[in-house]
């Protein structure tokens, strides 16, 4: 596992920052960020896909009423892909009864999705690896956040309660600083943290991103870490059965 | 300090510069003055809510104006939460496998 991963480095990985307006719909956000970036790395190709088609297609109903990252997954897979944002653009609203995921080509598909283990070296391998994961957390830090490390507790950030999700798509360490104490100076521990995609708009955050703290489940982000998978499937060596 | 006090000193005035400078950067404007009142009475809760959010991090967050800070927790809640996740409408038990990477 490298030190530091920055997905957001590679050209045509990551798409710009998205803003869900008023509508609940980061679960959606989440997930298209993941294929889009599974997509980039795979294929080589850069695609942004349509939030509004898995809002409207979802099996859920009302896309903007919340949802799970499997059931957008599902959604791709029942419709053997995913259309484009520009032929399918994000409105703010879903419209449940008028799924038009017939209506345009589809420009990205999965083979399957995986949940991962809620271990954060495991998360971290996966990430540098393979690409950008989806995660939930617990968002409750983040109404007020404005930039830097979120190391927070469980009684501040209940890892349980976790109620958003976001594009895992990198991690680092802040740079050490050195503080001074009694006259003497003490180098401190750099703090290890997570890049996070979060879909509040660009106003919000660092650009649009945040920073969650490395190593302590911060915020339950260990609890549901998954992904598609658009990895081409293994040529198996093919068995006859004999006459 | 009690969030939209109409106490003496310069504080309330401060808190309405910020306030308005808060409008400005995130093209906020309110139908009538009641409303502008009880925005601003949140808007100062949200500042106290984010000293004390800065005084118990632990890491190297700030905390502070935000394009939320105009609403309550509850609104922020009902427009950004995901509430499928969150109300425990589902239950899902978690089985690592043998694979590598986790399990299908």
């Amino acid at each position: 596992v490298p030190h530091t991963c920055d997905w957001r480095k590679k050209p045509g990985i990551i798409s710009p920052i998205k803003n869900q307006e008023n509508c609940q719909s980061c679960w959606a956000m989440a997930a298209a960020g993941n294929i889009e970036a599974q997509w980039g790395i795979k294929s080589h190709q850069s695609v942004e896909l349509s939030v509004q088609e898995l809002l409207d297609c979802g099996r859920c109903g009302d896309g903007c009423q919340g949802g799970f990252i499997w059931d957008a997954f599902i959604t791709v897979l029942n419709n053997s892909g995913l259309a484009s944002e520009k032929d399918y653009p994000y409105l703010g609203r879903a419209k449940p009864n008028r799924c038009l995921a017939k209506k345009y080509t589809k420009v990205a598909w999965i083979q399957d999705f995986i949940m991962l283990s809620d271990n954060e070296e495991i998360i971290a391998r996966y990430l540098a690896t393979q690409g950008p994961i989806t995660v939930t957390i617990n968002k409750a830090l983040l109404q007020n956040y404005q930039r830097g490390v979120i190391k927070a507790t469980s009684t501040t950030c209940d890892p349980q309660l976790v109620d958003h999700c976001v594009l895992l798509v990198g991690f680092g360490k802040s740079k050490a600083e050195k503080t001074v104490s009694s006259g003497s100076c003490h180098p401190s521990r750099s703090t290890p943290f997570w890049i996070l995609k979060n879909s509040w708009g660009a106003h919000w955050g660092e650009k649009g991103y945040f920073r969650l703290h490395k190593g302590s489940n911060a915020c339950g982000i260990t609890k549901y870490p998954i992904t598609a998978r658009v990895d081409r499937p293994v040529k198996k060596q093919q068995v006859i059965c004999p006459p | 300090n009690s969030p939209g006090a109409q106490g003496s000193g310069p504080q309330p005035l401060e808190l309405k510069e910020v306030f308005k400078m808060f409008q400005i950067q995130f093209n906020r404007s309110y139908s009538n003055p009641t409303e502008h009142a009880r925005r601003l009475d949140i808007f100062a809760h949200n500042l106290i809510r984010a000293q004390r959010l800065q005084e118990e991090d632990l890491g190297t967050a700030e905390f502070g104006v935000t394009p939320f800070s105009d609403l309550t927790e509850e609104e922020f809640d009902q427009l950004y939460g995901n509430w499928r996740a969150a109300g425990g409408d589902f239950s899902m038990e978690r089985k690592v496998g043998s694979e590598d990477w986790g399990e299908l």
